[in-house]
């Protein structure tokens, strides 16, 4: 059975996005079987893979709603060797139609469960928010969330209130949550500010912090807009090594390696 | 009667909290009155002011959901010369809590009408998402929005679904909807990614881009650690004098200097 980690935290722009689809790469380039899912309406996961989120067929929405097996949607790109549940913009209207629904939370775990077998890695990008989508992408992670915190004050701050809905869902829905890592991303050691955040995220989340720390880079911004990862767009580069040894040292520690 | 412009991008991180908060500044700075509404749960700009978003005996959350008037929770900070109507993670349960109620995209616009006219400038913060908290601040927005982009490509990419969003919300609750300019921030002249965003988002928003283009500067980011705005904390560096000039052109082509 695979591993399914999901990237949530509710700072915009902290880096869920850049970090699923550059840690699934350099899984995959490890040789691994990796599914990206793309939970966020605003479907930035699928267009980094240079897939045209208004053309979809279906994806993650479909599923949610219960239209059809993940199977029908998921995309695979030889090249790249990963795999894509893509988003679409209806998914944005699928956090009010499931409000009344029964067991509502457990809609992406359930779907994820028969292609499961199919991978050794599934990872889940989450929206910039704390509602339905990415409560079903909590409870669907059960080997653990990667919260990815830019090196700055705002995202740092808002980490108290991540963990007191990390204790909530664990209390009411999903006992087993548990945190797999926690990412710095953006670090430009040069600035006092991201060497004070990272020692204070270090001491809230003692054991937790992920060895490799990601640089600010202008090269994994630019990656997008050629809808490839970062291994393929500028391998090489602090960012691309960053993101390889990231994927190194979780593969270590799951026993992979 | 003031203006009433509201903060809104569902991309996350492109700096909707950094310009409520010094723009808001710099107009305070010029002598207008100036009223800051945290519409956001992560109560970012709450923090930004220094105000501690847990010992906050009310705010956005109580208006919204009608128990209370607004002026019974709007904190003054003479020294700055900014009022402040704060959020508390309570904000969070709001778009569940308002989901049935009639009239509840028009909440936040009622409740600003009775403290209207005793500022000249009310500026109002989004979270990172379209939700019902968002749809309150663009129906509240009678003077337009201020949409900020970070002047890379996925905050681009996302440009698109926000018009989208526009155009829905003119049709279906608000038709005096507009937009009262697009600002880019975070810009870095260094590199091509920076230009060729700034030259795509002019295209697509003729005349609606302020000449004012916000840096990246690490003053900015560092500010919110202190609880002050950049104004007070590092002024006429780069980032504040951005801000500064943004305010001038607002004046300005509002008629008011
Ligand atoms: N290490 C990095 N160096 C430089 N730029 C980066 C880095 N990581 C991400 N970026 C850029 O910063 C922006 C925000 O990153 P990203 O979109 O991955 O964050 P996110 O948390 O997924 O955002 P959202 O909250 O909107 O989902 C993007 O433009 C991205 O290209
Ligand atoms: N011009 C700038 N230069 C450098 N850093 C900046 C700049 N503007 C904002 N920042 C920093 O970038 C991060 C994101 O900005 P901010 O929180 O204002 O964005 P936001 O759109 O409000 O985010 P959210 O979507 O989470 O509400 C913050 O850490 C902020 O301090
Ligand atoms: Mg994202
Ligand atoms: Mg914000």
């Amino acid at each position: 059975m695979g591993k399914v980690y999901t990237l949530a935290n509710q700072k915009g722009g902290v880096g869920k996005t850049t970090t699923t689809i550059n840690l699934g790469a350099y899984l995959a380039y490890y040789g691994q079987r990796v599914l990206l899912v793309d939970l966020d309406p605003q479907a930035n996961a699928t267009s980094c893979l240079g897939v045209d989120k208004l053309t979809v067929r279906g994806g993650t929405y479909e599923v949610l709603i219960g239209k059809s097996p993940a199977a029908n949607f998921i995309l695979h790109n030889p090249r790249l060797k990963l795999s894509l549940l893509p988003s679409s913009p209806a998914l944005a209207g699928a956090e009010v139609e499931l409000v009344g629904e029964l067991a509502r939370e457990y809609r992406l775990r359930q779907a994820i469960e028969p292609v499961a077998d199919k991978y050794d890695y599934i990872l889940i990008d989450c929206p910039p928010s704390l509602g339905l989508l990415t409560l079903n992408g909590l409870v669907a992670c059960k080997d653990g969330m990667i919260i990815p915190v830019q090196c700055e004050y705002l995202p740092l701050e808002g980490l108290g209130q991540l963990t007191q809905t990390i204790d909530r869902i664990r209390s009411a829905v999903y006992p087993g949550l548990k945190i797999r890592g926690v990412l710095m991303t953006m670090y430009d050691g040069r600035t006092n500010l991201a060497t004070d955040v990272v020692a204070e995220v270090r001491k809230h989340f003692p054991g937790k912090v992920f060895e490799a720390l990601i640089p600010r880079s202008i090269r994994l911004a630019e990656a997008p807009s050629y809808g490839m990862p970062i291994s393929n767009y500028a391998p090489g580069t602090p960012g691309a090594e960053a993101y390889a040894a990231l994927a190194r040292e979780i593969l270590e520690s799951d026993g992979v390696r």
